[in-house]
């Protein structure tokens, strides 16, 4: 463990909870796409299969277990809580994301560090993961509605990223065998699309915000 | 497992 990694396992969950907490308070999930939570519940519980079965250390435990129960309970807002789920924007969070979980599951069947059941869903979640944001990029696109999606945790999601990337930096330069090419590149991609999200969400914010000076 | 098949990361 290095404290990029801690920092970013932090900036992570911080970025989870600001989005729950920012739903429960308001009571909405406008601007928000469901789908993209959906695949982020997905990426925790095809990923944390191991729960049970490897025992890394407590703190991986706990944070698994946090980070499938938050995940869920932001789906679990936007699905069932009587007030938040009328603010959700269902006719415009339309991207077809079976078709991405479709694909990532192939990839997985293809690419992957060992063929055994957990490796496989572990990779599937790596490439999921990379994607999840498109349902949320392509909703903002089409909403321009940043009110829920707050700038601490457009910070905090960047923040995140870029601790991770310099935790495999980190890594590769201090340890001898360090191959996760496939969490490395899948991160590198999902970076990527993250940038586009966040230079939509800014767009997005200068215009709300001239709007509202009008 | 051996430590590098383990995934340590979250």
């Amino acid at each position: 463990m290095n404290i990029f990694r801690f920092a970013g396992d932090m900036t992570h969950l911080i970025s989870i909870l600001i989005l729950l907490l920012k739903i429960y308070a308001t009571k909405s999930c406008a601007g928000i796409s469901l789908k993209t939570q959906e695949l982020y519940a997905l990426v925790f519980l095809t990923r944390y299969l191991d729960l049970f079965t490897d025992y890394v250390s407590l703190y991986n435990s706990v944070m698994k277990i946090v980070f499938i129960a938050s995940s869920l309970a932001i789906v679990w807002c936007m699905r069932r809580h009587p007030l938040v789920r009328r603010s959700y924007d269902k006719d415009l969070d339309t991207f077809r994301h079976q078709y991405v979980v479709l694909a990532c599951f192939v990839l997985a069947l293809v690419l992957h560090e060992r063929f055994t059941f957990q490796e496989v869903f572990w990779a599937f979640s790596i490439y999921l993961e990379a994607v999840a944001i498109l349902p949320q990029l392509v909703l903002l696109q089409r909403s321009g509605n940043v009110d829920n999606l707050t700038g601490q945790y457009v910070l905090f999601l960047g923040a995140y990223r870029g601790l991770y990337i310099i935790n495999w930096i980190y890594r590769y330069f201090t340890e001898d065998h360090f191959a996760r090419w496939i969490a490395c590149v899948s991160g590198l991609i999902q970076t990527a699309l993250y940038a586009d999200f966040f230079y939509y969400y800014y767009l997005s914010r200068i215009k709300q915000d001239t709007i509202m000076r009008l | 497992g051996d430590i590098d098949s383990e995934h340590d990361e979250l």
